[in-house]
């Protein structure tokens, strides 16, 4: 099962 | 003082276009160095970033660096308004809380401007870690949409395999498959039509049809779409506007739990 990933997981704030 | 004008007010049109219905709202951030965005959608899957350099624009002066906060939807009200062969100026004051843009036909026998009221908007700049990529595929972008759309219809996401023998998008879905295998092209004269990959290891990923639809607007902005993908990190699929700078989007992938 596939489950979509936030952008946020990957990228942090400055 | 802000003041920065377009000769060719359809490509600002164009990117908004590419932008609005993946936004509600944005902030421009205008320096001397030009007009960058950067923003998430809603549901924190997507990553917008823009980029204009100062000297793309036909005139340019940034006194003090500003963050402008728009509602797409107005913003798209206001560009409604303009003729395609306008000339725009986007214009504001130090501190000011209102933008102005200024429309102008060819002939300049019809001016007409338009004050928009800014936002506030609390934004967070996300950092973008270097990336040393898999695969970089570079297509015709409109090739690249007809595909999306194609598969959309058959399920909810897409994989895209890269080999060195080229690209595929795959989908599944209810009522079946799909497959569409791009080779690499031998078309060194048309640079606008060909597939170029550029592979270091395979790499296979799934994504969300829905958001690859969203960013397929940005056709109209460039003849060739780059991809750039590696394992368990965003995919990066970027439009180059001409002598303008450039629009990327980031979209993370569907992962295995």
């Amino acid at each position: 099962k596939l489950s979509q990933k936030s952008i946020t997981s990957f990228f942090k704030p400055n | 003082m802000f003041e920065a004008r377009l000769v060719n007010s359809a490509t600002f049109k164009k990117i908004l276009d590419a932008i609005k219905d993946l936004l509600d709202q944005a902030s421009f951030d205008c320096s001397e160095s030009g007009i960058q965005l950067q923003a998430m959608d809603n549901s924190h899957v997507s990553l917008v970033s823009l980029n204009l350099k100062s000297d793309g624009f036909d005139k340019y002066r940034c006194d003090r660096s500003l963050t402008m906060g728009m509602n797409l939807a107005s913003l798209s009200k206001v560009f409604r308004c303009s003729g395609s062969d306008d000339t725009v100026t986007i214009k504001a004051q130090d501190d000011a809380d209102t933008v102005t843009f200024m429309f102008e036909s060819k002939k300049q026998e019809k001016i007409s401007d338009y004050e928009m009221k800014l936002m506030n908007l609390d934004q967070e700049h996300l950092g973008i870690p270097e990336t040393e990529f898999s695969c970089i595929i570079k297509m015709p972008s409109a090739e690249f949409a007809r595909i999306v759309r194609d598969l959309s219809q058959f399920g909810e996401s897409i994989v895209i395999s890269c080999t060195k023998e080229g690209v595929k998008f795959s989908t599944q879905g209810d009522i079946g498959t799909g497959n569409v295998k791009l080779a690499q092209t031998n078309n060194f004269d048309k640079e606008e039509e060909s597939v170029i990959i550029d592979m270091q290891e395979p790499v296979s990923l799934t994504f969300a049809c829905q958001y690859l639809n969203l960013f397929t607007k940005a056709t109209p902005l460039s003849n060739q779409v780059t991809l750039s993908m590696c394992d368990n990190v965003p995919l990066v699929v970027e439009y180059q506007i001409p002598d303008l700078g450039h629009l990327c989007y980031y979209l993370a992938p569907k992962i295995e739990e």
